[in-house]
């Protein structure tokens, strides 16, 4: 791409980000997830980003009801998860041979 | 370099999940009622994404779908650091024209191998707007939801609430988006009732101004799009564009020859559907899907397109089509490039398209990026094998095939030249039967 959309490429690498939900490890039980979508981080100072609200869907205490239309106000707070949800998100350039190696997953390169 | 260091995981908390009201309000008004049915979202997990039709069944199970529309505000714990490149900035979504381009920043599959994937790139257009509800031809991939979606100069426009959608079975090419300043204004609303005045203030800090800079209205008026009209005959609709004050040209499959009357609805809310006859549309046998339509009353405010008289393989083109909602809001602006353009006897007689079409679209006008009219849209692409839609592979009809039996119709009310189309040679029969031409006729081994 040209130098048209260097700004939206700086702001793009400078926000992008992936954030996975996972349940905390529990004896005798597996964890749940994990489920991750993307982000954008709002605000570095602050460590403010906002994602997709799906990955934390399973958590809910009232289970997925709780996004229904009507079903209250526009917002939930944290108290509205279980406590066993865990976050984490990662940013920064990590594609290249100096990146650290993820977990192999289902997804393969088959040649075409 | 902006770019930042690289990081590990880092945990984080959860703030708060918040919806736009206006989001939800407009995507009940476009995709609820009896269109429900119609409409499959599908996208979010961790594992890969399935084949079309396995992924459309499954559509509704997937947690991310469960919460469409809903974004979660978290903070990072302890990995705060102050910021090394430039301020994030948040585009008032309202003052983006459709058709202005677009680009996705997301992380196909998630967090699956960020190393590889992470913040992957993805060009488009806006594709459509019903207030915070934005659509965009940018590819995504499920785990992109969330991802940032940034206008050419960088601010944030939206966050990718859908990556895929699927109409009537058809794969739609478009992803659904919400806008990043309703979202961060009932984010900070929400946060005030939860106690959270700084980080309130925080995300309200980052909002374009209220109001909006009126010099930064969508210039809609005047965009070449403006001249696709919405056609409608009887129960059936299509698109198509108005070339003059009271002639539309369209599609026999939209308007076809025993059709008494149609409906020309224009794309701008501030100019009145006209009723018309169809005085022309080729017959059935003729591989030129083509109606004309006379209509009763001038057509008004609509800038009229320049015809195209040269076409450039690799050019930047986009289509305008009411395929993917009607009259519910208005044409989509669908981006690509003129990927062939298929000739007979040097003359053209099909053009082929990498912009996303869908069903309603066949009219539609194609247009160079400078706005002038190469031809109009009338299919896409289906493998009657496997039952799939190519969205991304669609056919046109060339203006500079019509264009000289158009102006001698507008000028003198002569229809012969119109009937000529359906009489054209088998070659560009056997060009729109995507059947291939014999470079050598075949010759008799007797």
């Amino acid at each position: 791409m040209g130098r048209r959309w260097d700004p939206a490429l700086a702001a793009g690498e400078q926000a992008g980000c992936v954030v996975s939900a996972r349940g905390a490890e529990r004896p005798g039980a597996e964890a749940e997830g994990p489920w991750s979508c993307s982000g954008v981080l709002l605000s570095r100072r602050a460590g403010l980003v906002l994602c997709h609200g799906g990955i934390v869907a399973p958590f809910l205490r009232m289970g997925a009801a709780a996004l229904q239309p009507g079903a209250g106000p526009p917002f939930l707070g944290a108290d509205s998860c279980r406590d066993d949800l865990r976050l984490h998100v990662q940013w920064g350039p990590g594609r290249g041979p100096g990146a650290q190696a993820g977990p192999r997953g289902a997804l393969c390169t088959p040649p075409c | 370099s902006v770019r930042p260091a690289p990081r590990g995981p880092a945990r984080a908390r959860l703030l708060l999940l918040v919806c736009c009201p206006t989001f939800r309000s407009s995507f009940a008004r476009l995709f609820g009622g009896e269109a429900a049915e119609q409409w499959r979202f599908a996208g979010g997990s961790t594992e890969p994404p399935a084949p079309p039709q396995e992924a459309e069944a499954e559509a509704d199970e997937g947690p991310l779908l469960a919460a469409l529309g809903w974004f979660a505000l978290l903070r990072v714990e302890g990995r705060a650091e102050a910021s090394k490149g430039p301020r994030l900035s948040v585009a008032a979504a309202a003052s983006l024209p459709k058709g202005a381009p677009l680009l996705a920043c997301g992380s196909p599959f998630g967090a699956f191998c960020p190393d590889i994937f992470l913040n992957s790139l993805s060009r488009g257009v806006l594709s459509n707007a019903a207030g915070p509800l934005l659509l965009t031809d940018a590819r995504c991939l499920p785990g992109t939801e969330g991802a940032g979606v940034f206008s050419a100069d960088g601010e944030l426009v939206a966050l990718v609430a859908a990556p895929l959608c699927w109409r009537a079975r058809e794969w739609v090419g478009l992803s659904l988006l919400c806008a990043a300043d309703a979202l961060l204004r009932a984010a900070a609303h929400a946060l005030g009732r939860l106690g959270s005045q700084a980080d309130a203030r925080l995300l309200a800090a980052l909002l374009p101004p209220d109001g909006g800079d009126p010099a930064a209205a969508p210039t809609e008026h005047s965009a070449a799009w403006v001249a696709a009209v919405l056609v409608e005959c009887g129960s059936v609709w299509g698109s198509g564009v108005a070339l003059a004050p009271r002639l539309v040209l369209t599609c026999r499959h939209v308007a076809p020859r025993e059709a008494k009357r149609v409906l020309v609805r224009p794309a701008t809310p501030k100019s009145s559907p006209v009723w018309g006859k169809v005085v022309f549309a080729t017959q059935d046998t003729s591989p030129y899907d083509v109606a004309v339509v006379k209509l009763e009353e001038n057509l008004k405010g609509i800038p009229f397109p320049v015809l195209a008289s040269h076409f450039h393989e690799g050019e930047d083109v986009q289509v305008v089509g009411f395929g993917a909602f009607g009259q519910t809001c208005g044409p989509s602006v669908t981006s690509g490039i003129l990927s062939a353009v298929v000739e007979v006897n040097d003359a053209p007689v099909m053009l082929q398209t990498t912009c996303a079409v869908h069903g309603g679209s066949s009219g539609g006008p194609l247009f160079t990026g400078s706005g002038e009219l190469l031809g109009i849209v009338t299919s896409n692409t289906r493998d009657n094998s496997t039952g799939a839609t190519y969205p991304h592979l669609n056919f046109s009809i060339p203006i500079t095939a019509l264009e000289p039996a158009l102006d001698q119709y507008r000028r003198t009310g002569d229809l012969q030249p119109l009937q000529e189309l359906d009489r054209p040679g088998e070659q560009v029969r056997v060009v729109w039967r995507l059947q291939r031409v014999p470079a050598e006729p075949p010759r008799s081994k007797l």
